[in-house]
């Protein structure tokens, strides 16, 4: 059988915000290790990439591997019904097809029980390699949204320029031009807002920006976001979930004609 | 603007 309880269930919900825009169903992997998903948007130009770990969790037991095939609207509609505060247990038996959630207030004089009717879905998955990258920007997650909010009222893509004096975002639409260029920057006593931008070589790739503001879904998860940019490769918008895990988003950029 | 990839001719598929 499968059982996780997380004492902080506002993680969990807002995960499932942060990706059900994005993709409408995907595989949850459980493993005595943890938990796992991997699902690409209907058009497969983005991916997500979740990793939460068993020892974030206040407790975790998984006897076997299995995937959970979960419709993410429908496990945010129950989600939903949790308390801010609550605790949130998962469980579901061996080969199940349901998964069951139970939500306990904080002095625990409320419990309520859900269970979510679980899918079988055939997923493709995908070998992304660990891999160096040549621009790597950490940013106040919030100073993400916003730029991603803003230029999306501009244009429809956003060319992003890491170079020694900064990271640009740059797009053009009817309206005009815009350009964004944040500095290194850690003169602040609080490290959740610096910008630090670890650059090994010069890079230039082109997105599209609907996606971008879409991974921004996540910014309640994390104080900082890393941006990870390599010549002809997806970038990496990826956010820390404290001690648990993180949640990564893929996307694919534009190639020239 | 180019066109848009998709993620399979990046990664491999497993």
């Amino acid at each position: 059988m499968f059982e996780a309880k997380i004492s902080q269930g506002s993680v969990l919900k807002k995960l499932v915000e942060a990706l059900k825009e994005l993709v409408t169903e995907g595989n949850i992997d459980v493993s005595p290790s943890g938990m796992s998903l991997q699902a690409m948007d209907s058009s497969h130009v983005c991916l997500v990439s979740l990793v939460l770990r068993d020892d974030g969790f206040d407790h975790f037991r998984c006897d076997r591997n299995m995937p959970m095939g979960i419709h993410f609207a429908n496990f945010s509609k129950i989600l939903k019904c949790a308390g801010n505060d609550d605790a949130i247990t998962l469980k579901a038996e061996d080969n199940a097809d349901q998964l069951t959630l139970m939500f306990e207030s904080s002095n625990q004089d409320r419990i309520s029980d859900f269970d979510l009717k679980l899918m079988s879905i055939e997923s493709e998955h995908l070998g992304i390699p660990d891999q160096d990258y040549s621009a790597e920007i950490k940013m106040p997650a919030s100073e993400y949204q916003r730029i991603v909010r803003d230029l999306t009222s501009i244009g429809d893509t956003v060319l992003i320029s890491a170079t020694k004096e900064g990271i640009k975002f740059s797009t053009s639409g009817d309206v005009g031009t815009a350009n964004v260029t944040l500095r290194h920057n850690t003169t602040s006593e609080k490290q959740e807002e610096h910008t630090i931008i670890d650059l090994k070589e010069p890079v230039a790739l082109t997105f599209a920006l609907r996606y971008l503001k879409n991974f921004s879904n996540a910014t309640a998860l994390a104080p900082q976001v890393k941006l990870s940019l390599t010549k002809d490769l997806p970038i990496v918008v990826e956010y820390q979930v404290g001690e648990l895990g993180n949640i990564r988003f893929y996307l694919a950029p534009k190639i020239d004609d | 603007k180019g066109n848009q990839g998709r993620l399979e001719s990046f990664f491999s598929v497993l």
